[in-house]
C-alpha cells in the first residue's frame, strides 16, 4: 500500500477540515453532482505539485481557497496534506513514512513541506518525479482525457509514452 | 531516447492489444508510428471490435471510444504501475456489460496499486474495498460521510462516521 | 439584424434564468452582452447554484456544467420551439436528483414537441411514452427490437415486436 | 405531432432495412454501446440535408454506407426516408404528409426526393431553413454541445442565438 492520508481543510468546497483513510485495493467516492468528488482528486493533484490553475479548473491559485458561501465567510488560507509508507522505497527519501503538505493564502504567499520541515515547491514534485505519479501523468484519469488520448493530434498520447518510458 | 522510446512503444502496443482484447471480449488493436523519425511520429491507433469491420477511430460509438481510450490508458500504464491511479467517472458512457469487464480489471490492477475511482455507477461501487461519500447538506460546503470497510480498515485509523 | 438579435437575445435570457432555477431549484443565472456592438459582442454566462457563491463558470462541478447547458440550449429552444428535437446522452452525467428535474422539464416541453431520447439510463427510460432497442446480436448489425407503447400506437403501424 | 415514420437502410450499421415509428411525446432509444442509437440519430440529421461528413464522424461521403462486417458483405447503397406529417403547415409545401429520402451509392452519386419526386439537396435544406429544423440547430443535442455551449468562445452560442431570431 502506497497512499495512507488526505487532509484538506479550507481548499475548495472543502470549509471544514475532512480527512481521507486510504485502503489497499480500491477507494470508491461518490455522491451527488457538486458535492466535492472532483475536488477531493483536485487536492491530490494539487498536493503533488500541479502548478497549472486550468488543470484545477481554475484562473489564479486564490480559487482554490474556499470562498465562502451563502451563509459562510470566505477562509483566508487552504492546506492539503497527503500521507504516504514508503515500504517499496518508490520515493527517494530515507523515510518509511512521507507527509507532504502545501498551504495558500489569499495574498498570494505559499508554503511547502516535507514532514513539517519547510521547502519549495519543486522539492515537492521532484519527489514525484520518476515514480508516474506526478501530477500530469497517466495515474490520473478524467473524463476529459478519453478525448484527448484518442485525437487526432497524437501530442497527448506521445507525452504518456514519455512519462511511461 | 529514440531506443527507449521504441522499447516502450513495443511494450504498450502488446499491452494495448492485450487489454483490448479482454475489455471487447475480442477484437483487435494496435499503434502505429506514423513517419520515420521516432521521436517525431505521429502515433495512430487502430481498434476494431469483435465482428465488425475495421474503420476509422471516428466511427466508433462513444462508448466504445471511451472503452478503447482505457484499454489506451491502462496499457501505458501497466509498462511502469504508478502506485496508486485516481479514476474520475470514466465509466460514464459505460453500458452494463463494458462496466463488468472494466471493473474486473480493475480488481485485478488493484492488487498492485491503489484506486481511488469518483463514480456514480452502482455496479462500480459495489466492487470497492472502501467507500466514501461526499455530500452538501449545507449548500458550498462538502462534508465527507459514511464509510464504509469491506476489509479490515487500515492501522492507526478508526471508521468515521461523519465528520465535523 | 441587430434589433432581432437583441429582442431574440432578451426572451432568450429570460427563460433561461427560469429554466436554471427549475433545474437547480433555486440558485441564478443570467446572460450577459460584453461589447458595444451587440452583432459582434461576446455573449457571457452567469450562473450560481442555490447556496453557493458566484464564481467562474469553469468551477462549477461536470454535472452542474452540464445541467446549466441544457438549461441554455432548452432557454433557446423556448423562444421557437422546433416540432421534435433530439437528445443523445445528455443526461449521463447527472445525478439521480438532477435526472428528475431534467425529466420533468422534458414531460412538460414534449406536449408541443416530440423528442426523441437516447440514453442508458432507466430514470429517463421510464417517462418515454414509446420504447425502442437497438442491438447488434449479430456483430456489425444493427436490429430495432421490442417496441413499448404506453399510449395507443399512432395510426396506420403496428406494433413490431422484431424487425427482419 | 410531427414526425411519423423513418425507414432506414444500408445506412451505418442498418444493412436490414428498419423502420422507426413516431408517436407523440417522447421516444427513447436504448441498447448497448455500439449497437447503433447514434447511427439513427445521425440517419435524421442525413435526411435532413446535412452536409458536414464530421457531423456525421465520417471522412467521406461514402462512409454512412454499410461497409460489411466480418460476415457480411459490404452493401452499395445507403438510403434512409424521413415521413412528417405537416398539419400545422410548419414545412412550406401543400401536402399534409411529407416524405423525404436522400440515397447515396460507392460511385458517389446522391438521390433526393420529395414525396417520391426528384429534388436537389438544397430543396431538402431549404424545406427546414426556417424551422429550427435544419441539420445544426438547437434541435439535436449532445453530448459534445456541451462543452461547446458552455465554452470560452461564445462563437456557438452565437450561432444558436442566430438560428432562434
Ligand atoms: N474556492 C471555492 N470555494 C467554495 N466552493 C468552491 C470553490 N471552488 C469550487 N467550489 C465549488 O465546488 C463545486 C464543485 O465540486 P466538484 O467539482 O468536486 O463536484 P463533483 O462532486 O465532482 O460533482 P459532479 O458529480 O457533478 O462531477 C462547485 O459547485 C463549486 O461551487
Ligand atoms: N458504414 C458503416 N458500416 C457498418 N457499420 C458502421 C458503419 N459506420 C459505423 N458503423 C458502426 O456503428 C457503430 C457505432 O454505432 P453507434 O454510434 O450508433 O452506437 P451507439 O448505440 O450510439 O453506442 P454508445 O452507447 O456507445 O453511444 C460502430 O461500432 C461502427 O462500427
Ligand atoms: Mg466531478
Ligand atoms: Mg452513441
Amino acid at each position: 500500500m502506497f497512499l495512507k492520508r488526505l487532509d484538506i481543510q479550507g481548499f475548495k468546497s472543502f470549509l471544514q477540515r475532512i480527512r481521507v483513510d486510504f485502503g489497499p485495493g480500491i477507494t470508491s467516492v461518490v455522491g451527488p453532482n457538486g458535492s466535492g468528488k472532483t475536488n477531493i482528486v483536485e487536492a491530490i493533484r494539487w498536493v503533488l505539485g500541479e502548478q497549472n490553475m486550468r488543470h484545477l479548473r481554475g484562473d489564479t491559485l486564490e480559487d482554490v481557497i474556499f470562498t465562502g458561501s451563502a451563509q459562510r465567510k470566505p477562509l483566508g488560507m487552504a492546506e492539503v496534506s497527503l500521507t504516504m509508507f514508503n515500504n517499496r522505497g518508490v520515493l527517494p527519501v530515507e523515510y518509511t513514512e512521507i507527509a507532504i503538505s502545501r498551504r495558500t493564502f489569499r495574498n498570494g504567499q505559499s508554503e511547502y513541506f516535507i514532514n513539517r520541515k519547510p521547502c519549495r515547491l519543486r522539492d515537492l514534485r521532484d519527489l514525484f518525479l520518476d515514480t508516474g505519479m506526478g501530477s500530469h501523468a497517466y495515474s490520473l484519469i478524467e473524463r476529459g482525457m478519453v478525448d484527448n488520448v484518442l485525437s487526432d493530434e497524437s501530442g497527448h498520447r506521445r507525452f504518456l509514452f514519455e512519462e511511461a518510458a | 531516447a529514440s531506443e527507449l522510446f521504441q522499447k516502450t512503444f513495443r511494450e504498450v502496443n502488446e499491452n494495448f492489444q492485450k487489454v483490448f482484447r479482454t475489455l471487447f471480449e475480442g477484437g483487435e488493436a494496435a499503434l502505429t508510428l506514423s513517419g520515420d523519425d521516432p521521436l517525431e511520429a505521429e502515433i495512430e491507433i487502430l481498434a476494431r471490435p469483435r465482428g465488425k469491420k475495421p474503420q476509422s477511430l471516428s466511427l466508433l460509438s462513444g462508448g466504445e471510444k471511451a472503452l478503447t481510450a482505457i484499454a489506451l490508458l491502462f496499457a501505458i500504464y501497466l509498462v511502469k504501475p504508478s502506485p496508486f491511479c485516481i479514476l474520475d467517472e470514466v465509466d460514464a458512457p459505460l453500458d452494463d456489460a463494458n462496466i463488468d469487464r472494466f471493473v474486473l480489471l480493475l480488481r485485478e490492477f488493484s492488487q498492485n496499486t491503489q484506486f481511488i475511482v469518483v463514480t456514480h455507477n452502482k455496479k462500480t461501487m459495489e466492487v470497492a474495498d472502501c467507500l466514501y461519500g461526499v455530500t452538501m447538506e449545507e449548500p458550498g460546503v462538502s462534508k465527507l460521510v459514511s464509510v464504509r470497510w469491506n476489509t479490515e480498515p487500515p492501522p492507526e485509523s478508526e471508521p468515521q462516521e461523519e465528520q465535523e
